[in-house]
């Protein structure tokens, strides 16, 4: 789920 | 945020610059791909759809305006404005035969089955495979403006730089996103051809020429 959650790039 | 993701987003902005440069200062689109540009622009589109609701800092909604911008400026000045000096005729790519597989794998394979969710999925995808019209292209005309080599070569070196980004993200930060790092790697691997070329031609200074 962290994946989703964590969009911080470009 | 670390050196290689930093390098890397200023990589794509060069890029984004030297091609807008290319375009004003030569007033022509000559040798570009208008279908991948257009792909690009998607690939932002349905990428930075959180730029209003997801604030991660001030350089990521900075960017994200900037690369958003950008890049439908760059469609519209092939499409309209330098439209005489576009080359229709070597830009025959089917851009289907990218977005139907990229739809299609968005759906099947992603992180969460939420529209967001499977858009971003989609952007990664596509942009793994968005250039494959302007290298084909290229290789129809079997050749390249020095400053559209340029160009290529930071575009293909961002996503490169992105991967030691994710190397050091996963060492350091335990972050890991399987579908971003498979899809920059092939993403990667597509301009290695060119990033040869580019090496033992452009930077002799000679001209990119294919071997016919």
């Amino acid at each position: 789920k962290e994946n989703t959650a964590r969009k911080d790039e470009l | 945020m670390n050196a290689f993701r930093l390098v890397g987003d200023l990589c794509h902005l060069a890029a984004i610059v030297l091609l807008l440069l290319k375009i004003w200062k030569s007033r022509s689109v000559a040798g570009l791909s208008g279908k991948s540009q257009i792909l690009f622009g998607l690939v932002f589109v349905t990428r930075y759809l959180d730029l209003v609701t997801n604030f991660v800092s001030p350089y990521n909604t900075i960017m994200k305006v900037f690369f958003l911008s950008s890049s439908i400026a760059t469609v519209y000045l092939i499409y309209t404005k330098f439209k005489a000096t576009y080359d229709g005729n070597h830009d025959t790519f089917r851009m289907e035969f990218l977005l139907i597989p990229c739809a299609l794998l968005a759906i099947v394979v992603n992180h969460e089955f939420s529209p967001m969710e499977i858009l971003w999925t989609f952007s990664i995808y596509l942009e793994a495979v968005a250039i494959l019209p302007q290298l084909f292209m290229i290789s129809k005309t079997g050749e390249a403006e020095t400053i559209t080599s340029h160009y290529l070569f930071a575009l293909g070196s961002y996503r490169g730089l992105y991967i030691m980004n994710w190397l050091y993200r996963y060492y350091y930060e335990n972050n890991f996103d399987v579908i971003a790092v498979v899809a920059g790697i092939v993403q990667t691997v597509l301009y290695c051809d060119f990033f040869y070329l580019y090496i033992t031609k452009v930077l002799q200074g000679k001209k990119l020429q294919l071997p016919a």
